[in-house]
């Protein structure tokens, strides 16, 4: 294993933290702000009442916004850009959603099981037309079992750069590169975890998490092959070009 | 294949 000192870990930790906060979409701040205003029930009837494709339309626009700022947070990791752009292209494919998982738990009210979606918070229901109910309760229980852990920006930031930099993706031309890259951020998220005192138990609870975000993403995919199945001409006249570039 | 994946990894970050 390699040798990195604690100030280098420090360093690492602070540039990937630097890099999430100028990358996450919504400042928490700004969300406090709006009071976390839930939909109204008609609201909610509106989504619901949405031919499907239409809404599944609605959900990829607002997951490739979020992915754009994944990619910029990758970016702005000087590791990540010392890759080969096929390695980068690799992990932005399998892991900026997971990284999208990830970040949802800072705009999740878990007292009421709700998302930021579209200027309010929406509950599960309010996805119902996208007709993937199951998908969507594992998605909400992530959110909510990622927020049970109360992880800070900084935390957050290393375990979203952990998950991205997965080397055991398939296709990867650098792969030792990679793995160099994970260890060293998994030491980091350790290195800060201690630091902040938290119990030992959460390194490994993240851990566990890593197959759950596989498992909602494969089955992200599998909803997609559905639909496409049926509405093969909605995605490729409708969907954002980026989407159909990820997960097509 | 993944155009508009390689064009933002080589725009300079904004």
């Amino acid at each position: 294993s390699p040798t990195v000192s604690m100030a280098e870990l420090d360093h690492l930790a602070h540039i990937i933290s630097k890099s999430h906060l100028e990358t996450c979409q919504h400042l928490r701040e700004e969300l406090q702000q709006m009071n976390w205003q839930n939909l109204l029930q008609d609201e909610v009837e509106s989504y619901q009442s949405k031919p499907r494709e239409v809404m599944w339309q609605l959900c990829a626009v607002k997951i490739t916004e979020a992915i754009q700022y994944v990619v910029e947070f990758a970016k702005r990791i000087d590791g990540f850009m010392d890759l080969c752009q096929n390695d980068q292209i690799v992990l932005l494919k399998a892991g900026s959603l997971e990284v999208v998982f990830i970040r949802m738990c800072r705009v999740f009210d878990s007292q009421n099981n709700t998302v930021y979606f579209d200027g309010k918070f929406a509950g599960p229901d309010a996805f119902k037309a996208l007709g993937c109910d199951d998908l969507i309760t594992s998605v909400f229980d992530f959110a909510k079992s990622m927020c049970l852990l109360h992880l800070t920006e900084e935390e957050l930031a290393l375990f979203s750069a952990f998950v991205l930099f997965s080397a055991d993706r398939s296709w990867l031309q650098e792969k030792l590169q990679v793995e160099k890259m994970q260890q060293r951020t998994h030491l980091a998220l350790q290195h800060i975890l201690q630091k902040n005192q938290r119990e030992d138990g959460v390194l490994n609870k993240l851990r566990c998490k890593v197959s759950a975000l596989r498992s909602l993403c494969n089955r992200h995919t599998e909803k997609l092959s559905a639909f496409r199945a049926i509405y093969p001409d909605v995605i490729r006249t409708h969907f954002p070009p980026l989407y159909k570039e990820l997960f097509g | 294949k993944h155009k508009i994946l390689h064009q933002l990894l080589q725009n300079s970050t904004s």
